[in-house]
């Protein structure tokens, strides 16, 4: 079996060199070192750099992302520790097509209710979905009355389009949330992660989404005023923001790294690696320690 | 114990001949001891700069230096770097020293435009060596 292993070994270093030679960053990587090659992180960041044109990311998206970078890293690049959720992956699309569906109500204060089409291809099948959330923002020019109560209706389709061959009848889902426009809010985030979870856990590609709003004065706010509606146009298409766990080996776990060092700092002693049983162990270990405290 | 000690003690204290840094120079690392190294980059000189949005610069480390013969707990280095070592120096010298290696790594946060137009988030273990060893 020796020779077999040391055959087995030489063929894995040929590789290896090969993949290391393709590693350099400086050499222009040509067509023929197909991503294949590479180790698989690299790979990640390779990825960016195919020739294929790049889509310009909408503007509002971009502004708010790195909004969301500043709050969770520093400008090192350094994940704030100060932060306890699990999610390492944050992804924000922009619907592919819009339908405007109906026309808007300006007396009972309804929106138009639109179609939007989301492609989620690049949501890769190790990233878990943890949250999801509508964004809406509003073009700032217009002004909107102090504060306003609104009812938002989500419906989920099949994308017909989509499945012209397979006759699907449409499955719809009604999804009621109620959110406060305020005046200074600049984003409204619309929690639809009940909504999407089945969806993207059955590797759903295309997320075919209808929303309309209906929005009356907060009669709270302003008891003066009777159900006055007002024009809502400002609410421009809205964002889908995915909040993941991506589970790779490449990804970074804070849940796991906090856990070890209290469990090593807790127990010094405790071997290296610990496997997943035993590291539950530990886990209840440590609690039960506590509690005893 | 010829000399009473009344006469030692009178004796005048000359200033010590010896140069105290030169004294104090063998408790110091050695000048290129493993130990680590920044190195800052940015994603434009890698022209990454039209898909990674952030962080604009990048600071991964490495670690560079000479491995001391009695490496021992400073670097959490294993008894065998120490038996690779005398391997090295008294029995087959074809067989490498002990490298200066990354021990420790922190993670990299990285804001990315994806190639459909979608932003993404992403936390990226190992990605900045923190501490180096020999091994």
């Amino acid at each position: 079996s020796q020779p077999s292993r040391r055959d087995a070994q030489n063929a894995a270093t040929t590789e290896l060199e090969s993949g290391a030679k393709t590693w350099s960053l400086l050499q222009p990587l040509d067509r023929r070192d197909r991503p294949g090659l590479l180790p698989p992180l690299f790979k990640v960041l390779y990825d960016g750099q195919d020739e294929t044109p790049r889509l310009k990311p909408d503007s509002r998206a971009l502004r708010y992302m790195k909004r969301l970078y500043k709050a969770y890293a520093t400008k090192d690049g350094i994940p704030k520790s100060n932060r306890s959720h699990l999610y390492n992956t944050v992804r924000l699309f922009t619907p592919c097509t819009q339908h405007k569906q109906t026309p808007g109500d300006h007396v009972t204060g309804t929106l138009p209710a639109v179609d939007l089409l989301f492609n989620l291809d690049r949501v890769t099948a190790v990233e878990h979905l943890l949250k999801s959330v509508l964004l809406y923002t509003f073009n700032t020019s217009v002004s909107l009355p102090s504060a306003v109560k609104c009812e938002c209706n989500l419906v989920t389709k099949e994308p017909q389009f989509f499945h012209k061959t397979l006759p699907s009848a449409p499955y719809s889902f009604t999804f009621n949330s109620q959110l406060e426009l305020k005046k200074k809010r600049k984003w409204i985030e619309i929690d639809v992660t009940t909504l999407l979870q089945p969806l993207v856990t059955s590797n759903k590609r295309n997320i075919h989404i209808s929303v309309n709003f209906t929005c009356v004065q907060d009669q709270l706010q302003q008891p003066s005023k009777q159900n006055s509606s007002f024009n809502l146009t400002p609410l421009v298409r809205p964002l889908l923001l995915l909040y993941l766990n991506d589970t790779s080996a490449q990804a970074y776990h804070r849940w796991y790294s906090l856990h070890y060092k209290r469990v090593t700092s807790q127990c010094p002693h405790q071997k290296r690696g610990l496997s997943a049983h035993s590291r539950g162990e530990a886990a209840v270990g440590v609690k039960s320690s506590r509690h005893r405290r | 114990d010829q000399l009473p000690v009344s006469s030692v003690l009178r004796k005048p204290l000359t200033p010590a001949s010896f140069n105290l840094s030169e004294y104090f120079k063998q408790f110091l690392f050695p000048q290129n001891e493993c130990e680590l190294h920044d190195f800052r980059l940015s994603f434009s000189q890698l022209k990454w700069d039209d898909w990674i949005v952030a962080p604009h610069r990048y600071n991964p480390q490495y670690c560079k230096g000479e491995c001391p013969r009695a490496v021992g707990h400073r670097y959490g280095s294993p008894v065998h770097t120490m038996v690779q070592n005398i391997i090295y120096e008294k029995l087959d010298s074809s067989v490498p020293k002990p490298s200066c290696v990354p021990a420790k790594y922190s993670p990299l946060s990285v804001l990315t435009i994806e190639p459909d137009g979608s932003i993404a988030y992403k936390e990226y273990e190992d990605m900045i060596a923190t501490k180096c060893t020999c091994r």
